[in-house]
């Protein structure tokens, strides 16, 4: 059963997943048809400035964030950014949307100029996402597990940002089991979704300077 | 270097600041 305290966690981690969303006029321009190479490029770079400045708004909305010490904040955002960026990207393509819209969308990035070898990987992550049909809750909170993670470069009070995380691995393994009782190892498929976000994050840094030499 | 660089400075920037939704 979840306790109030938990639903509270939950309520303010949704809502804060859902006010802080790319502004309509650039998610209308991902959306037009016509666009040369170099206009892509420079909508698909305006995109990810956006998408690292709603992580950041969201992020502020975690319960217990700001109060971790600045440089840590920092550490955890610069070291989960790609990853967090990923998720939400792959959870835009799971979205019910308007006839054509994903194939707008996958058409920019297919004609973005980042190798295939790359474009590979992200759709099927993208996928593997898609697969798992999770509910708003579970998007929100593995999102949030994900810029909480320990381990990342230069956190130095790790057990500050365990505290922060515990309790939301907590509530959503509990969510699982509630929302998907059919599938007990639900959870831990979740879970595999980080480390295959880990890998995706491996080959980003590669992907870039790949896309920039195109 | 340089992504990490202007990745750093965006949230940095974000952190302190206030993004209109």
């Amino acid at each position: 059963e979840i306790t109030k305290e938990q639903r509270t966690l939950m309520r303010l981690i949704v809502d804060a997943h859902n006010r802080h969303q790319i502004p309509q006029d650039i998610t209308k321009k991902l959306l037009q048809e016509q666009y040369s190479a170099e206009e892509n490029f420079l909508l698909l770079t305006e995109v990810a400035t956006n998408q690292v400045q709603v992580l950041v708004e969201f992020t502020k909305n975690i319960p217990g964030f700001l109060s971790l010490d600045h440089e840590d904040q920092i550490a955890l955002l610069k070291g989960s950014a790609v990853e967090a960026m990923f998720l939400r990207s792959a959870q835009v393509f799971s979205r019910k949307m308007p006839n054509g819209y994903i194939e707008v969308l996958e058409e920019r990035i297919r004609k973005s100029g980042i190798s295939e070898e790359f474009i590979t990987p992200m759709f099927n992550f993208y996928k593997s996402i898609n697969e798992l049909h999770m509910v708003e809750e579970e998007q929100a909170l593995l999102t949030a597990i994900t810029i909480l993670t320990p381990d990342r470069p230069y956190v130095k009070d790790q057990q500050a940002v365990e505290r922060l995380q515990e309790p939301m691995l907590d509530v959503l393994r509990k969510l699982c089991i509630l929302q998907h009782p059919q599938e007990p190892q639900y959870f831990a498929r979740l879970l595999g979704r980080l480390t295959e976000l880990r890998t995706l994050n491996h080959y980003h840094a590669e992907m870039l300077t790949s896309w920039r030499m195109n | 270097p340089g992504n990490s660089i202007g990745l750093e400075a965006i949230i940095r920037k974000a952190l302190m600041g206030k993004y209109d939704d």
